[in-house]
């Protein structure tokens, strides 16, 4: 997958943290300090579909620009995460206890076009 | 799934910077909030020591080292849980000594218990060994009255932690109303308090549970 930089206009992943100290939620949420909410953003025209991330063959990328070239779809596609993993959680929940328990899929690491 | 030309995350893009953070910081609330199944945010709760809290991880630690599958990983994709609950300290005389553990609805409404294990501390029990009983207290079906799920008789003869497994009593806990657990100690007459004094003392009471998410019933075809 590719990061986005300051003017990147193709599908990349942007990088979002979410400090828990900034928002008030320090109190409740021991670790960790914050949440690193990546997202995907970014145009996938139609020869970039089913290409993860920009990085993808040479052979694939024309594969797909012959796919385009036909027109079988008018829609482009979607940058949408390719790759994601937990955030685990230690926090006290409204009965004082602690509770620790990993939430799947909420931290993005790479991005793709569908 | 994209409608019209539009993808989901083109939403995001499209609003200005400032509008775009705010955004994203309601997002990550609503999201971190809906994934642990709150309603809102927790209030400032009355944390417990932080010698109770550091004891208890680390006995925490030395179990999971004990035991062979490692909790907190989702296996078969399944949120699991691990609940750490410290005992509030209820009614006392001079031979019984009760303590309280409350669960949350929502882990414990969707969630079903694996393992739980109560973990207790005895202070200075004197010359020989001392008969303890403990006894599980819940709630009783028809109303508040307490009904006895479980006891146990053991004999202290120092100092020291005692584990006891006490899945089956949180497991049936866990599908009631209140999720209130009763643990009543019942020590000779003449040993005073079996317990540190709370809150003042690294070796307070406490239950380690793991949970899983609770799944639908699955159809199996052929």
């Amino acid at each position: 997958g590719v990061d986005c930089g300051a003017d990147s206009r193709m599908c990349c992943r942007r990088e979002f943290f979410v400090d828990f100290k900034e928002i008030g939620w320090e109190d409740w949420i021991i670790q960790p300090e914050g949440y690193h909410m990546n997202y995907c953003a970014g145009l996938c025209p139609l020869h970039m579909a089913g290409i993860p991330g920009l990085a993808a063959s040479f052979h694939t990328a024309v594969l797909n620009r012959i796919k385009a070239a036909s027109a079988a779809a008018a829609v482009d596609s979607c940058c949408v995460p390719t790759q994601r993993r937990p955030l685990s959680l230690l926090y006290y929940d409204r009965d004082s206890n602690i509770v620790k328990t990993d939430i799947p899929d909420m931290i993005v690491d790479s991005c793709g076009c569908t | 799934a994209a409608t019209g030309e539009w993808c989901p995350a083109c939403g995001v893009a499209t609003l200005a910077p400032a509008a775009q953070r705010d955004a994203l910081l309601a997002l990550a609330k609503q999201s971190i909030l809906a994934k642990l199944r709150l309603p809102g945010r927790p209030s400032v709760p009355q944390p417990p020591s932080r010698a109770a809290l550091l004891t208890a991880l680390r006995r925490m630690r030395a179990q999971r080292s004990d035991a062979a599958a490692t909790p907190g990983m989702p296996r078969d994709g399944l949120q699991e849980y691990e609940l750490l609950s410290f005992a509030e300290a209820g009614s006392s005389t001079s031979h019984s000594v009760h303590l309280h553990f409350r669960f949350s609805q929502e882990v414990a409404g969707s969630t079903e218990i694996q393992q739980a294990t109560l973990y207790l501390f005895w202070a200075a029990p004197g010359r020989g060994a001392q008969p303890v009983t403990v006894r599980l207290l819940q709630p009783g079906p028809a109303g508040p009255n307490m009904t006895v799920a479980s006891e146990t008789r053991l004999e202290v003869q120092r100092p020291g932690w005692t584990t006891l497994d006490i899945g089956a009593a949180v497991r049936s806990l866990f599908g009631q109303a209140t999720p209130r657990l009763t643990v009543e100690l019942e020590v000779p007459e003449d040993w005073g308090s079996p317990l540190p004094s709370e809150h003042s003392d690294s070796h307070w009471p406490f239950v380690v549970a793991q949970a899983r998410a609770r799944t639908a019933h699955r159809v199996h075809r052929r």
